[in-house]
């Protein structure tokens, strides 16, 4: 279950408030997947007290977009540290989804990324397992196949150490890459944070997801959970 | 096996001090829910009477949504999000597919806590645990009675970061951030946030 709460002594209006929440949400805790399971109980919630003395932010403020981004910003951070906790994961991955034609068929297919057991297992295992990430988003979810071409498509690793080469493709244009470094590779996949890089080539929105890798410790967690 | 290894998430990611906003107070305790005595409730008071606060908040959209959450959606629709103070929130029970004898337990921490700050109408609740439980409600109200009769809600860095371990469950560190911001015309104000989770994570609220 995810539960959280923001606190604020900003005075901030309660219809401001709630679509300051919902923006930073959409963009955060509804962009991470650890196990793909969605519970019973999942609540965010945020009070701004107004201590602070200073005009009321309502929609129409010269701040309003101001905090809705600080406020996001903030909601990322809390949001990736649930990832970086999953039960026993190794690696926080990020699931970056480009050039798509909609955000919202970059975030499926991002979600579909994140929530493979194959790809998550993959990743505990430092595999290369560029197969399964293009298995994930051939069934992603999509309403139709706009934003997705088979001839343009490009999937890669991105280092997060700053080492070169940054970026490892894997697929690029639709074409495997059957000649990958496999020992790059493996010095991509060593690190505790790692990028997947999906370029979609048929729009502009882009999205990102924030996932995990899948470990044993998960299951002996688990396992055991009701005692 | 190449990925078995131990990193050490709470030093990595665990504060070790905050800055934290104006007007609020926070308390914890170990109710004795939680089997292995751990803090398993906490309370959020707001103690700013300047101006009226205002609330938010966004939840799951699973179909069997557990009675802390409809009871949370009820008072935020009857307040319009106006005078929201307090938010209760225990840890190791869910209190959820209890049907209505789980909507009365809810409403009860609820109506617990707006008695102790005078205000009806005023609080949040939350829980998260095993899902299929009955709150052990005689722990828990005795937990919140404890928390105001004691006083022992507090502003400081060590209330904050425990409060952030009262939500946990088989979480492997407390999720505390908090952090200043400065608005365009130079007006500092102060966020902090907490959160738990570690598994069954896929969250799409609504």
């Amino acid at each position: 279950t995810l539960l959280g709460y923001f606190v604020t002594d900003l005075p901030i209006a309660s219809s401001a408030l709630q679509k300051i929440l919902r923006f930073a949400t959409d963009r955060s805790f509804n962009c991470i997947s650890v196990d793909g399971d969605m519970s019973t109980n999942d609540t965010i919630c945020m009070i701004a007290n107004g201590a602070v003395e200073t005009d009321e932010i309502t929609e129409s403020s010269e701040e309003y977009e101001q905090v809705k981004s600080q406020v996001t910003e903030f909601a990322k951070t809390l949001a990736q540290l649930v990832v970086r906790d999953g039960e026993g994961s190794t690696k926080f991955v990020t699931v970056n989804v480009q050039n798509s034609l909609t955000f919202e068929d970059a975030k499926i297919i991002a979600e579909s990324i994140s929530n493979s057991m194959l790809v998550k297992t993959a990743l505990y295992g430092q595999d290369a397992n560029w197969g399964r990430i293009l298995c994930a988003i051939g069934y992603a979810k999509l309403d139709n196949l706009k934003s997705l071409n088979t001839d343009s498509i490009s999937v890669s690793f991105i280092a997060t150490d700053n080492s070169e080469p940054r970026e490892l493709k894997l697929v690029e244009n639709g074409v495997p890459q059957l000649d990958v470094d496999e020992e790059r590779a493996a010095q991509i996949l060593a690190l505790d944070d790692l990028e997947v890089l999906v370029d979609l080539k048929t729009g502009n929105e882009s999205a990102q997801f924030w996932t995990c890798d899948l470990s044993h410790e998960y299951v002996t967690i688990n396992g055991d959970y009701r005692s | 096996q190449h990925g078995r290894k131990v990193i050490d998430k709470y030093n990595l990611y665990v504060p070790t001090e905050g800055v934290f906003p104006k007007g609020y107070k926070v308390g914890s305790i170990a109710s004795g829910v939680k089997k292995n005595g751990n803090l398993d409730l906490g309370v959020l008071v707001n103690t700013n009477t300047s101006r009226p606060s205002s609330a938010a908040a966004v939840f799951t959209t699973n179909k069997f949504k557990a009675a802390p959450v409809l009871t949370s959606k009820k008072v935020l629709e009857s307040t319009q999000g106006n005078g929201i103070n307090a938010i209760v929130v225990n840890s190791g029970c869910a209190n959820a597919v209890t049907g209505e004898l789980g909507m009365q337990d809810a409403q009860e921490m609820i109506d617990l806590v707006n008695r102790k700050i005078g205000k009806p109408n005023s609080t949040l609740v939350m829980s998260t645990g095993v899902i299929g439980q009955r709150l052990q409600m005689d722990k828990i109200s005795a937990g919140i009675k404890n928390i105001f009769d004691n006083n022992a809600l507090g502003n400081d860095f060590k209330s904050w970061l425990n409060i952030a371990k009262s939500i946990n469950t088989t979480d492997t560190f407390p999720k505390l951030v908090s952090r200043q911001f400065e608005l365009l015309n130079g007006q500092k104000y102060t966020l902090v946030g907490m959160a738990k989770g570690a598994g069954m994570i896929c969250p799409n609220m609504a």
